[in-house]
This record gives structure tokens, C-alpha cells and sequence, in this order.
């Protein structure tokens, strides 16, 4: 759930 | 990491910089709005709970830590710091925060959360550091009002926070550039779309702002907003 797209963003 | 998030982030690293260095250098905090500075520590304080729970990188680790120490110590200077906090005019910055900007995002955050059916399945820790990254989104991309509000107050804007709240609004329209590339160049990307939308609004936000920036660096001359 909290990994890939946006969410490894700032 | 492709070069538009990376000059995004850089934009953002260097607007909070800029006000730093102003507020350290002039010791002055006229034209600033405090209440802007608790809203972005308070997006960075729910966003970042993965800091405990999830490792991204070095990288964004140490970013996230940077920003969270880089706000926290301007809302220190604006509040507490003598001779800074003398200087912070409370009577203009009234835009209330609490009850249009914080109260709304909640609720907002709250609907997106359950009406996406996003978490469930997930434990209760999950869901609420979930509901607080989406808070998050929402409340980030209307934090500057309360800033653009006191700028219309004074018109007349100084060169320092014109930057800040240029590097600041290029932050978010670089990220859009990278979402984009990032859609066509990562198979298997997760979109969020809560995100995508903010991220357009915020930076709407700036538009009219950029617009009268840029015609003032053309010209040369002071910068000043129309009545």
C-alpha cells in the first residue's frame, strides 16, 4: 500500500 | 529520480533557504506569514510518519528530515526568537487557517479515505497513517493562501519573499513534469490521483502570482501587486 508511485516522493 | 523531480526538489530546498537566510540576515519577519509556516510543518508532521515505518532512500530520509527541522525552526524564529518575532506583524495575517484550511482538508481527507475503500484490509495504524498522507495532499496545496493573503495586504513585495514564494510555487509545477515522465517511463507506476489534483491546484494557486513576478523581472524594477 505505501510503496511505489507518489508516495516515494516529497 | 529523473531531473524534474530533482529540480523540484531543489526549488523547494532553495525557497525555504531563501526565507531562512531572511529571516537570519534582516531579523525581520514584516511580509511573512506565520501561519503559512505552521500549516507546511504541520503537512510535513503527517506526511512523513513512513520516516519510522518505511525506507525509501538516503536520499528522501534525509530530505524529509530537512524539512521538518528547516519549518520547525522558522516558525521558532517568527514566534519566539527576539528580535525577529517583534517585527512579525500578527494583525495582518489573519486568513483563519484553522477553520478553512486544517478543518476542511480533515474532512476531506477523511471522505477520499473511505469513499476510495483505500486501506481496507489494512491494519488501524496503516489506515490512519494513510488518512494522515492524504490530509496531507489536501492541506499542502492551499498552505500559501495565507501568505498570498498578507502579500495582497502589503502590495509591495520585497525581493526576498517574491523569490521564496517563486521557488516555492515552481516546486510543485516541476513535480507535475515528473509525473508525467514518470507515467510514460516507469512501467507499473501507482498513480494517486488525490495527489495529481492537489498537485494542479497548488499550483494554480501561484498562476496569478508568476504572472506579475515575471513582469517584474522583465521590468527590472519593484515588485508590487495590482489592487
Amino acid at each position: 500500500l505505501k510503496d511505489g508511485g507518489s508516495k516515494d516522493e516529497l | 529520480m529523473n531531473v524534474f523531480r530533482l529540480c523540484g526538489d531543489m526549488s523547494h530546498v532553495f525557497s525555504i533557504v531563501v526565507l531562512l537566510l531572511r529571516l537570519r540576515v534582516a531579523k525581520n519577519a514584516s511580509g511573512i506569514s506565520l501561519r503559512t509556516h505552521e500549516l507546511f510543518l504541520l503537512v510535513f508532521l503527517t506526511r512523513y510518519t513512513d520516516l519510522f515505518t518505511t525506507y525509501y532512500s538516503l536520499y528522501n530520509s534525509c530530505m524529509k528530515i530537512a524539512y521538518i527541522l528547516s519549518t520547525a525552526s522558522i516558525v521558532y524564529m517568527i514566534r519566539l526568537s527576539d528580535p525577529i518575532c517583534t517585527t512579525y506583524d500578527k494583525a495582518q495575517d489573519t486568513f483563519r487557517h484553522w477553520a478553512f484550511a486544517v478543518g476542511p482538508c480533515a474532512v476531506l481527507a477523511t471522505l477520499t479515505h473511505f469513499i476510495s475503500g483505500e486501506g481496507s484490509g489494512y491494519s488501524l495504524f496503516v489506515n490512519i497513517q494513510e488518512l494522515l498522507w492524504t490530509f496531507s495532499i489536501y492541506l499542502e496545496s492551499i498552505a500559501i493562501l495565507p501568505q498570498l493573503i498578507l502579500l495582497q495586504r502589503y502590495r509591495e513585495v520585497e525581493n526576498l519573499t517574491g523569490n521564496y514564494i517563486f521557488f516555492m510555487g515552481s516546486y510543485r509545477a516541476l513535480y507535475i513534469l515528473n509525473w508525467i515522465y514518470r507515467t510514460y517511463y516507469e512501467p507499473g507506476y501507482r498513480h494517486h490521483y488525490v495527489a495529481y489534483f492537489c498537485g494542479v491546484l497548488q499550483t494554480l494557486l501561484y498562476a496569478d502570482f508568476f504572472y506579475y513576478y515575471m513582469q517584474s523581472k522583465r521590468r527590472g524594477g519593484r515588485f508590487s501587486l495590482p489592487t
